[in-house]
């Protein structure tokens, strides 16, 4: 039975079968839409049927052409229609199973596979007048969600639908292959076809990441979140989230030139003054980098006569109460330039990982 | 694990259990650092809460608790955005432990790869986890070497699915020694050439069925593809954003 939460357990006395809604892909497209289970090939579920082996046998065979309602039949077997009166389970006829079984076991046979054994057909009763079992109707779609369906009526994987190879008898899988025949967007320069709910959805999917330009129109002193949202500059990385997606706060620390350290506050690159830096900062710089540990700090003197004014920001005096919070968010500017004028050079180590002592072998 | 071999205690260190009540073991998972494990994103179908799940580390036969072992509630779960179910791409999940575990000679992180480190085509690497062999369900941990297969290779395999590059195949073309269920979520991992390190470079996803017909190789999570993610959840985490 299928026990769902907060169901009364059904006893031996009632039957607990009952109707449920199809959604294996593969079988979408059936004159029934609903199911039940266990289905005639033993698994217990639809999620069973669609990891099975026979979900992949039956969309191949089709190919094949050997029977055209070998699809039909096959899903009559993964997902059984389901009576809505009685709840029980409607079995193809057993003419359906014999011609499906007679037409394409033979192709099978020539690629070292066994028709699966769970379908004995005698188990199917006869068609006749007053039984009830599944027929197939004439206009019955002979090809799956699964398939792309040739000119020729033929069907072949989707996955092969404009793959570059010609698998339709009349080559029609590989016409009509842009994007937009295909309902896609072309991401520009290259040939390759993406959805369009992947448009400016944050995940760079084309080459050149076009999919995520131009998704948003901010102000000059505005900046764009991952998910092109538009925040204030100043608001950029000082350690509290403006951003939906926080993206606000990424990749606001690096280490530049190999080992200084820079910050990223209000989109602009600030060094940090030396003093009142310490090891526990250190700690929390390395960690927060995913870089393990510190391995190495030294207080850089600026060298002179860097043209231009160098940016400076300075540790904030209650950084420590700030915990939780990452580096940025313990740093402040200020209205004079750093006293020692020394910047932080940091060197990280990783640690330790892809060891195991306790599998040490041990001298005899 | 089809077709591997009882593990011993300490050899995979970083390997880990994935429950939850009434079932027990659910998925395997991988220790990435202190408070850190990855799994597959579709082991929460349909149970993503944090606070029913609790994570086992140190362990080698599920039915014997040994001192070796430590037990972790599960602070917060990351599945990844972009994880479809239908097709099982993007199938990744960064899993925040309550506390820290105590790093030991049976409980030790695994590393990641960097940025574009991927394992070659045809070098030999192990999978493990407590999934079906075939037969049965076991309760000590099972290894298997496992040969990284290449992507076009590994399509020809799927016909009905893509590959991504999300993916990353590894097994044999008989399915010989393969993942199967109840492993997924669980590392596939490579010695490194310098220094006998162990870098994680898949999460066991799917595959063809495994239990009654043994068919192809097994497709794991790239890890490699998502370690900037990875640090980043980790980052956002860390330090509440």
């Amino acid at each position: 039975c299928i026990s769902t939460p907060g169901a009364t357990l059904c006893d031996t006395r009632n039957n607990c079968s009952r109707c449920e809604p199809i959604t294996l892909e593969l079988c979408m497209n059936l004159p029934y839409n609903s199911t039940t289970y266990p289905n005639y090939l033993g698994h217990s579920t639809q999620r069973e049927s669609s990891g099975s082996w026979e979900a992949s046998l039956f969309p191949a065979l089709v190919q094949t052409n050997c029977y055209k309602y070998l699809m039909f039949f096959a899903c009559t077997m993964l997902v059984p229609k389901c009576d809505a009166h009685t709840h029980q389970r409607v079995p193809p006829c057993r003419s359906l199973c014999r011609n499906s079984k007679e037409r394409c076991e033979s192709v099978l046979g020539v690629v070292g596979l066994v028709w699966p054994e769970d379908s004995d057909c005698n188990q199917f009763p006869e068609d006749g007048h007053n039984v009830t079992c599944l027929l197939p109707d004439p206009d019955v779609d002979e090809c799956s969600p699964s398939h792309f369906k040739c000119r020729s009526g033929r069907c072949v994987l989707s996955s092969k639908h404009c793959d570059g190879h010609m698998d339709c008898d009349d080559d029609s899988d590989e016409d009509n292959c842009g994007c937009v025949e295909r309902g896609l967007w072309a991401c520009p320069g290259t040939r390759q076809c993406i959805k369009h709910t992947m448009i400016c959805d944050g995940f760079p999917d084309c080459p050149l990441l076009e999919d995520e330009r131009n998704c948003s129109v901010c102000n000059d002193n505005e900046l764009s979140c991952n998910n092109h949202q538009c925040v204030h500059r100043t608001l950029w990385c000082d350690g509290k989230k403006h951003c939906s997606d926080s993206s606000d706060e990424w990749d606001c620390v690096s280490l530049s030139e190999g080992s200084i350290l820079t910050v990223f506050r209000t989109a602009v690159d600030y060094q940090v003054c030396a003093d009142d830096w310490t090891a526990e900062l250190s700690q929390l710089t390395c960690s927060q980098l995913g870089l393990g540990v510190p391995a190495s700090v030294a207080l850089i003197p600026d060298p002179p006569g860097v043209p231009g004014r160098r940016r400076w920001l300075h540790v904030h005096p209650d950084w420590r109460q700030r915990n939780g919070s990452a580096l940025q968010g313990l740093l402040e500017k200020r209205g004079h330039a750093c006293y020692s004028r020394k910047r932080v050079s940091l060197q990280c180590t990783k640690e330790d990982c892809g060891l195991r002592p306790a599998a040490r072998v041990y001298k005899r | 694990i089809l077709g591997g071999r009882v593990s011993r205690p300490g050899r995979w260190p970083w390997q880990c259990s994935l429950q939850s009540d009434p079932s027990g073991h659910i998925c395997g998972c991988v220790l990435i650092g202190k408070k850190w494990v990855l799994t597959v994103a579709h082991c929460f179908e349909g149970r993503n809460s944090a606070d029913l799940w609790e994570v086992v580390l140190g362990i080698n036969n599920l039915d014997h608790p040994s001192v070796t072992m430590q037990t972790r509630g599960v602070a917060s779960v990351t599945v990844h955005p972009r994880y479809t179910r239908a097709v099982v791409d993007y199938d990744i999940s960064v899993v925040e432990l309550d506390r820290e575990v105590e790093i030991t000679g049976y409980v030790r992180p695994v590393c990641l790869p960097e940025p574009g480190q991927l394992p070659v085509a045809d070098t030999y690497c192990y999978i493990t986890g407590w999934g079906h062999m075939g037969n049965r369900m076991p309760f000590k941990l099972q290894e298997g070497e496992v040969r990284i297969i290449s992507v076009s290779q590994c399509q020809s395999h799927f016909d009905m699915k893509t590959i991504t590059s999300r993916m990353l195949c590894a097994g044999y073309e008989a399915g010989t020694v393969d993942s199967c269920m109840g492993d997924s979520g669980g590392p596939l991992v490579c010695e490194e050439a310098r220094g006998g390190s162990w870098t994680l470079y898949g999460l066991t996803s799917w595959g063809s069925v495994c239990f009654s017909k043994v068919l192809g190789p097994g497709v794991y999570a790239n890890v490699t593809h998502f370690t900037p993610w990875i640090h980043r959840q980790i980052y956002l985490h860390t330090f509440h954003l």
